[in-house]
């Protein structure tokens, strides 16, 4: 069914679930955070499943920021000055987005830019 | 992003949401999609939050992010966050905070604390109208009582509208997407138009998960950015995400 250019065409959709077809991309797995442990450690086992995909969406973001800044001085800008900064986040943030960066590998700066990107995006 | 709560004939209450992001972050040309949403999909997880061997919230959330933007508090209350684009917008929060100045709240940290301590939808509505954040921001909650549904439409400092179910004058729905709902929608962006059509032909007798999914994939309210779709249905703590795709032809945004 097309969509043409709004004002809105589409007729409502009847009978689309359970998901399937070509708008469904699949399901979400599960995973356990165990909140009795310490906050360093409590995303490990998720980060270490999915260390790429994480490392590839920041590369992403990396990408994007150059294109706007070729210079790559937001980057270092990031890499820098937001990584001191996860020391003033509240407890137990702090402490996750730190464990979060340690088994991933990726720069504390880095890692704090995503988990503050909407405060960054709502302008 | 769109969200909304409904209210059935029979007082039980539906929260879903569909998550839209990465607006203008890199348009791929060969597979006609925003780059973000393509990254962003093999991130998307269900987290069981437990305490004791005991499920405290459940969330969809995205692996390295620890903040929220869909929960649930099983048996207690369903919350969901929409983006609010404002020129007093989180970059002023981000920089007073750098200044010292530190009294407000990152916003995915502060549903990421109603979910796991509020223990009632008033001390959730509570929490989300009345402290202070860094960013602007829509909350929408559900409840697990009759009535128990609302938009909170935040600034950075003030609750700007509670908007509640009103089963009685008729409002049996509450539906949020990216504006303020006093003001008209961005005409090249209406998605509230369709969505709301859509609940209005389905009707309260009817609503259930099923046709709540029906209504978020329809096109707009489905669209080049949804992420994922989650449904929730708090008092049997029915907790369903799914990755969402929408190939040509479908609107960007």
């Amino acid at each position: 069914v097309a969509q043409d250019l709004p004002p809105y065409s589409e007729e409502c959709r009847k009978g689309t679930y359970p998901p399937h077809g070509p708008t469904f991309k699949g399901k979400i797995p599960w995973y356990t955070i165990n909140l009795d442990s310490a906050p360093h450690k409590r995303w490990n086992q998720l980060i270490s499943d999915k260390k790429v995909e994480v490392t590839n969406l920041i590369q992403a973001i990396k990408n994007l920021a150059n294109d706007f800044f070729p210079s790559g001085k937001l980057i270092e800008l990031v890499d820098k000055h937001l990584a001191p900064l996860v020391d003033t986040l509240p407890f137990p943030f702090n402490e996750e987005i730190k464990g979060i960066a340690d088994v991933s590998g990726l720069p504390l700066g880095e890692v704090m830019f995503f988990n503050v990107f909407y405060e960054i995006f709502t302008v | 992003c769109t969200s909304l709560v409904a209210e059935d004939t029979t007082g039980k209450l539906y929260h879903a949401r569909n998550l839209d992001f990465g607006l203008f972050l890199g348009w791929d040309i060969k597979k006609h999609s925003w780059e973000i949403p393509e990254y962003l999909r093999p991130l998307t997880v269900n987290l069981d939050f437990q305490r004791n061997n005991k499920t405290i919230f459940k969330s969809t959330n995205f692996a390295g992010y620890v903040g929220m933007l869909t929960g649930m508090r099983p048996g207690i209350f369903t919350l969901t966050m929409n983006e609010r684009f404002n020129i007093d917008g989180g970059y002023i929060g981000i920089i007073e905070w750098i200044l010292g100045k530190r009294d407000g709240f990152w916003m995915s940290f502060l549903t990421r604390s109603v979910l796991e301590n509020a223990t009632s939808y008033a001390q959730a509505k509570d929490q989300l109208t009345n402290t202070k954040m860094l960013a602007p921001a829509y909350f929408i909650l559900g409840g697990n009582r009759s009535g128990e549904g609302c938009v909170i439409t935040r600034s950075r400092k003030a609750c700007l509208d509670v908007w509640e179910l009103d089963l009685k004058h008729g409002s049996w729905y509450v539906l949020e997407t990216n504006y303020d709902r006093w003001k008209d929608p961005l005409f090249l962006d209406n998605r509230r138009t369709p969505a709301m059509k859509c609940l209005n032909e389905t009707t309260q007798k009817k609503i259930s998960l099923p046709a709540i999914y029906d209504v978020l994939s329809t096109k707009p309210v489905l669209n080049k950015l949804t992420t994922y779709t989650t449904l929730m249905e708090v008092s049997s703590g029915t907790f369903e995400a799914y990755l969402r795709d929408c190939p040509d032809p479908c609107i960007p945004w």
